[in-house]
């Protein structure tokens, strides 16, 4: 799944 | 990282600067609601904690400390250093009708069940309205400083920034965070009603009066 993303926003 | 995305982590910034400065010079904390700036210190702390566990980048990780820094530091600044000059009486918003629902809500909508993900998911819901207190203070007071405004203005605006940034992201990265999106859309609409003030009263008055 796309929202798990690496969280590389603020 | 678009433009979008650092003009919006600047506006955070510069939101964050300025209040800290303003509580710092002016030595008093008068019209700042301290619940809103405990929130905004849980919201960094739950959601930075991957400052333990992984490495994006320098800037990725720099601005985490120095939000975590500030945030603490305005806290430390309002209910200790000029705790005299603290209006407990019209910062009465009840807090805890945030968090739980927040809390709940976090552990029923996430991307996956795991405790970080959670702390995550939980940090993005606080967020957007961890500014409640603040415009019920402030609607209560009826007025507020002008230095106050500009940093509403700078922290209502970079979420929407964000916004825009979610737009770009999608658009040439595919990239799609239902939860971020929704949580933003939440936090910059609780603006909305202070951006129009803003802009129709915008120096016009030194103390800008908010209709409550």
């Amino acid at each position: 799944k796309k929202a798990n993303q690496t969280k590389d926003e603020l | 990282m678009n433009v979008f995305r650092l003009t919006g982590d600047l506006s955070h910034l510069a939101a964050i600067i300025i209040l800290l400065l303003k509580i710092w010079k002016s030595r008093s904390c008068a019209g700042i609601s301290g619940k809103s700036q405990i929130l905004f210190a849980v919201v960094f702390t739950t959601r930075y904690l991957d400052l333990l566990t992984s490495f994006i980048s320098l800037y990725n990780t720099s601005m985490k400390l120095i939000y975590i820094g500030c945030a603490y530091a305005t806290v430390y600044l309002i209910y200790v250093k000029f705790r005299a000059t603290y209006d407990g009486n019209h910062d009465s918003f009840r807090v805890e009708f945030l968090v739980v629902p927040v809390g709940g809500l976090a552990v029923l909508i996430n991307h996956n069940f795991s405790l970080m993900e959670i702390l995550w998911t939980f940090s993005i819901y606080l967020e957007s309205v961890a500014i409640l207190p603040q415009l019920f203070m402030i609607s209560k007071t009826g007025e507020a400083e002008t230095i106050t405004t500009h940093y509403l203005f700078c922290l209502g605006l970079y979420r929407a920034l964000y916004l825009l940034n979610w737009i770009w992201r999608y658009y040439f990265e595919g990239f799609l965070d239902m939860i971020a999106i929704f949580a933003g859309l939440v936090q910059t609409v609780l603006y909305c009603d202070f951006f129009y003030l803003y802009v129709t009263k915008g120096g016009k008055d030194r103390k800008k009066v908010m209709l409550p």
